[in-house]
């Protein structure tokens, strides 16, 4: 039926078209093809390489990520942007729905980059273990991300799945501080209306509650980064100030 | 907000072309 309120209709011809463009506007904004990340899965880090990743110093490679998860966040505004009826928000809550939602969809995203059968993921053209990041001293943080990884991947999302749970990360309501909450609701409705229409089709209906499940453990991820990110910057105010990217200071700090 | 956010909104007024 008709839901005068909503802004569009949710016939299921809209649906399809919406799950139709989510798709696209993912695959239009992935940083890396599925295809090339296949072709490279077995393309380690030699010992060497490895070696030179863990002799830099913290702070070195605390910008050397940041700049690689700035790049990551950059593709996921992009994506944001195509997500049907995110422009027609207002500008405020575009921001406050991307100052949380853009990492969340990063860490969704890593588990396309991520090879579970050595626990490897994708960095820096080739593929590394959590060895590659000793020298951030983030051990339980990038243990608690390559789990979250092999945790996705153990759904086998189609990357279809990918794009639509991708945007229900992205359009959440709950998010404090939005203006018009009752907008972003009704398009996290047709969302969520998409993603068990996909489901449905793909015979793939006790995956819903897997995914929603994941939101919760995305959220702390986030919050655990926030946390060394401000162990970080006490120790290195100047480097974060000075050399870390802009947009990450405006988004984590 | 974003005049704490000018990087972002500058990316979100960008054309997606």
């Amino acid at each position: 039926p008709e839901d005068p309120y909503c802004p569009y209709p949710t016939s299921l011809l809209h649906i399809e078209e919406l799950c139709d463009s989510i798709v696209r506007s993912h695959r239009d904004t992935s940083q890396f093809r599925l295809e090339e990340l296949q072709a490279l899965r077995w393309k380690l880090f030699s010992r060497e390489e490895l070696h030179a990743y863990q002799s830099k110093s913290v702070d070195e490679m605390w910008q050397h990520c940041a700049v690689r998860l700035t790049e990551a966040v950059q593709y996921v505004v992009e994506f944001a942007k195509r997500i049907p009826g995110f422009r027609g928000l207002g500008q405020n809550d575009q921001i406050t729905l991307l100052k949380t939602g853009s990492m969340e969809v990063v860490l969704v995203r890593m588990s396309r980059c991520f090879n579970t059968e050595n626990s490897t993921v994708f960095f820096d053209g080739k593929f590394g273990s959590t060895e590659l990041f000793k020298s951030l001293g983030c051990g339980d943080l990038m243990v608690a991300v390559f789990d979250f990884a092999h945790s996705v991947c153990a759904l086998r999302l189609t990357e279809q799945q990918m794009a639509l749970f991708s945007s229900l990360v992205l359009i959440n309501p709950d998010r404090p501080c939005l203006e018009d909450r009752g907008r972003v609701h009704r398009m996290r409705r047709d969302l969520e209306v998409c993603l068990s229409h996909m489901l449905r089709r793909d015979n793939q209906e006790s995956l819903q509650h897997k995914l929603y499940q994941k939101v919760s453990v995305l959220q702390s991820l986030c919050s655990l980064h926030v946390e060394k990110l401000h162990w970080f910057s006490q120790r290195y105010p100047l480097i974060v100030h000075s050399v870390f990217p802009p947009l990450y200071k405006e988004l984590f700090t | 907000l974003k005049e704490k956010h000018k990087i972002l909104h500058r990316l979100l007024q960008n054309s997606t072309s």
